[in-house]
């Protein structure tokens, strides 16, 4: 089974470490605070209070053993280049990085992080979405401008069936599945009759799908 | 047209207001540190520098005037509280606050506010997802343990058809869509023929996919 090391436990890394676990993987947490590592000791299968930028203290604790290792230092962009730096000179297999900005994103890219995320920056793009969509509950961008959006179905269909409602021609998204209660029903056949609490899981242009959206 | 106000301009506070106002709405963004409220003022439409958790400073804006305010403070969940409080108290129709922990949401739920997000929690749990499934690239998740995955194609799969992999059969899942470079094929037949590039967009049980994104 992989092995995972966490380096950083704010709320981000301590949610990757967690589910982590919960999917049946060991962890190993890091932290240069002694509180945290203390605090977190019981949940996590191994943790140490280390400065994650010297390379001899991660040598002590064999981090290039580790199949992956996530990097989750935040607000100190120097401290989180300088472990990214430290792991790829350890050979470290597969580091992960999370970041604030895109430049940032693009140094780190470039000493040898082998995926980067920006965790606030997208998050506040997915709310943005929502906001501007009324119906909208959550999406997943495919491309930019093309996404798979879940949202709530407008008044006007219920009672219709997909058909009648004439979706693809109306607006140009396709219906990939309708949620109902627990019920999910793939590909809906043309004939399906859409009731109040139907949540649709739609494909198409983000602008068509807040069309669909602000349907009354 | 909606107006929107973002209320404490960090990481994910920025990101909610730039994308409001890529999208064409126009933003109030509001910060008690001076400094940022300058570093913004040629971005947002509209800032101001004020303690958000006083009920004057907000009445002197016409916050009530916004159809939807976002909570973006973090580490001071007092804060957080009290802002979130005085909104309600305002008569603000539509409140979205973040914050850390499951606990806190419930609390800000109880006192008022109308949606909360967790985005650092969120973000984790995408992360662990991704690196537990070898090619996943991206989910949503649909209900617990249920979702749709973006995910590289398995080596195994190129060159044969949908049909031949036999997807449903062997892992339970349903192609929605394939992206191979710009081109997406929704509802695939049964005979595409799957090339190295190709990326899945599958839906199913995140176990089954995990299995899927196993095969190499
Ligand atoms: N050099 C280092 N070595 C080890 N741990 C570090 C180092 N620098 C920072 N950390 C730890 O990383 C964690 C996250 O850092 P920080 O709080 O700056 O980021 P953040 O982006 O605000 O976090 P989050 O949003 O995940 O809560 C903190 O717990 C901090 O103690
Ligand atoms: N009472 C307040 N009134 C107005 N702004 C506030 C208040 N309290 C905090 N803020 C601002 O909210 C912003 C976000 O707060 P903070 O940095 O504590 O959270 P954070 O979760 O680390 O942010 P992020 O992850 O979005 O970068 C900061 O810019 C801060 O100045």
């Amino acid at each position: 089974k992989k092995e995972f090391a966490v380096i950083g436990l704010g709320r981000f890394g301590q949610s990757v470490a967690l589910t982590l676990i919960e999917r049946g993987y060991s962890v190993l947490g890091i932290d240069h605070d002694r509180e945290i590592v203390q605090r977190l000791s019981e949940q996590i299968t191994q943790v140490a209070a280390l400065d994650a930028t010297d390379e001899e203290a991660l040598r002590a604790v064999d981090i290039a053993s580790f199949d992956t290792v996530v990097v989750a230092i935040g607000e100190n962009f120097e401290g989180n280049l300088m472990t990214t730096v430290a792991l790829k000179a350890l050979d470290v297999r597969y580091v992960v990085c999370k970041t604030t900005t895109e430049r940032q994103r693009r140094i780190l890219l470039r000493v040898g992080a082998d995926h980067v995320v920006l965790p606030e920056h997208d998050a506040g793009r997915r709310l943005a979405h929502m906001l501007t969509g009324p119906g909208v509950l959550d999406l997943l961008e495919l491309e930019p401008g093309y996404s798979i959006t879940e949202l709530r179905i407008p008044r006007s269909m219920v009672g219709h069936t997909l058909i009648e409602t004439n979706l693809r021609h109306r607006f140009g998204v396709t219906v990939l599945v309708i949620k109902r209660e627990q019920t999910l029903t793939v590909s809906p056949s043309a004939n399906y009759m859409f009731a109040s609490n139907d949540l649709l899981v739609v494909l198409g242009k983000n602008a068509d799908i807040a069309r669909l959206s602000e349907l009354t």
